[in-house]
């Protein structure tokens, strides 16, 4: 069950948006 | 965090799983049976809007930050 470079890069990017949101909660 | 139970049961599990993909919500839906699908849909959208978990390769998979 491997993922794609596709999902891969979208995953990252959905973490770091969300750690994003989560420093902007905390600010 | 100041979570919920209901919060608190989703985070653990969407935490303890190690799948590239993560958890998917069918999977949490079976792990917390005496919780309404309603419940669980709220837990995931506060967790989302506090940062806590991300939307993986679909809107139905989730991991912890």
């Amino acid at each position: 069950n491997t993922l794609t470079p596709e999902q891969k890069r979208k995953i990252e990017e959905n973490r770091l948006k969300a750690l994003a949101r989560r420093a902007e909660r905390l600010a | 965090y100041g979570f919920t139970a209901n919060q608190n049961q989703v985070f653990n599990l969407i935490k303890s799983c190690s799948l590239a993909e993560g958890i998917s919500v069918q999977n949490l839906r079976t792990a917390l049976k005496y919780m309404s699908l309603y419940d669980i849909r709220n837990s995931l959208q506060f967790l989302i809007n506090e940062g806590h978990i991300f939307s993986t390769v679909d809107e139905n998979h989730f991991k912890a930050t």
